[in-house]
């Protein structure tokens, strides 16, 4: 079973069209094995995007770089994934 | 579960406990439930659809599906909840009777059965089919860029690798080509609902070009009526428009296609997140999630009923 240990969702805020650009420009860097969960769509749609722990400091050097806001939505994926199977074991085992 | 009563519908379940569902649903309402099996997946799985019918022949029907993006699992929960509460609520609800006394509903709640199982055996994190593409290590296609509506074109990726690889031609996956075939086949289906997870729109056609469809006044009213119906619930906030203006160019989209074939109530729904979890929706949101997606349904339904065309 695929684990996302460290993985973090990041919510990225692009002010403007450019912004926006950029996060497609980091869409394509297919190494980085980007998920993103809501894509670059129009300036002030929140862009989320999972990204696996050995990409993570990359990325934020990149959105810091190009002065593009972020916060980090998902701290560890696995931690909710494990909260969400152990409610679907208990709600089984009731 | 030993009945549908005592389902518990506040958290996820696979793809075998929701199959089950459906066959305990149409055992205790054999007059107005049956299940069709549209097809088979790529790996074999049946693909199933309730049938909510009160008699008539080929009546007026609506569709409804959800899952077909198999991570998006609010959806496929959402749709089980929808199940029951058609089969209650028909005789209970006056205004929700007198849709079922005229037209059918179809509801598919496991659109994509390969990538569902997959999420629960191996991949949490799956979104497209697990069909294998020849000269590719990657597996799977997004099964809303498959359709043929713009296939193709910008909006889409031919790249196996990515998430919104469109497949090699329209329909490649047997998961949508199954759909198109069943709504070929009725040719009586007046409105086209397909639901995903997340974002909180209500979008209508189209996703694949600029151009709005020749009844984008009516689709956008009924649309707000359905957003507010929506939030009147528990303040949910909803943006709605077009696809390609509330949020990006999307090419072979669903419900770009089921509107080109005249369906003209055609719909896709981005259910909530409203924090911070994005697909790890916690189990405690669905069954308000579902409830308030209902009445934008409701809405929907009896704008088709009280129109027809």
């Amino acid at each position: 079973k695929e684990d996302f240990v460290g993985h973090q969702v990041l919510r990225i805020s692009a002010a403007d069209e450019a912004q926006v650009q950029m996060v497609k420009e980091l869409e394509d860097l297919e190494h980085l094995q980007l998920d993103f969960w809501r894509g670059p769509a129009q300036p002030g749609s929140p862009i989320d995007v999972r990204v696996p722990f050995p990409s993570i400091q990359a990325v934020k050097v990149f959105l810091e770089a190009r002065g593009l806001r972020y916060t980090i939505m998902i701290e560890d994926v696995q931690s909710l994934l494990d909260d969400e199977q152990e409610q679907m074991f208990a709600s089984r085992s009731r | 579960a030993r009945s549908t009563n005592t389902f518990n519908y506040a958290t996820y379940h696979t793809l075998e406990e929701i199959y089950d569902f459906m066959d305990l649903l149409a055992a205790e309402h054999p007059q107005l439930v049956s299940k069709l099996q549209i097809g088979s997946s790529y790996e074999g799985r049946p693909i199933y659809v309730l049938k909510f019918s009160t008699g008539g022949n080929n009546r007026p029907a609506i569709w409804i599906d959800t899952g077909i993006h198999s991570r998006e699992w609010v959806t496929q929960a959402s749709g089980v909840w929808f199940a029951k509460k058609i089969a209650q609520d028909y005789g209970q609800d006056p205004a929700f009777t007198a849709i079922l006394d005229n037209m059918d509903i179809f509801l598919e709640i496991v659109t994509n059965p390969d990538g569902f199982a997959f999420t629960h055996s191996k991949n949490r994190m799956w979104r497209k089919t697990r069909s294998l593409t020849s000269g590719s290590t990657c597996i799977g296609v997004d099964p809303n860029r498959n359709w043929d509506a713009g296939f193709g074109k910008a909006g889409s990726s031919s790249n196996p690798c990515s998430e919104t690889y469109r497949g090699k031609f329209a329909n490649s996956e047997v998961e949508v080509k199954s759909i198109v075939d069943f709504v070929k086949e009725h040719g009586n289906i007046k409105a086209f609902i397909s639901i995903h997870s997340y974002s909180q729109l209500l979008l209508y056609p189209f996703g694949y070009k600029r151009e709005s469809p020749a009844d984008k006044d009516e689709l956008d009213q009924v649309a707000k009526s359905a957003v507010e119906a929506l939030t009147s619930l528990y303040g949910t906030k909803f943006k709605y428009g077009s696809i390609i203006t509330t949020i990006y160019q999307a090419s072979g989209g669903t419900i770009d296609w089921t509107y080109d074939q005249g369906i003209k109530y055609s719909f896709t729904f981005e259910l909530r997140d409203t924090g911070r979890y994005g697909f790890l929706l916690p189990a405690s949101q669905i069954i308000p999630t579902a409830q308030e997606t209902w009445l934008a349904l409701l809405t929907i339904m009896e704008h088709t009923l009280n129109h027809p065309y």
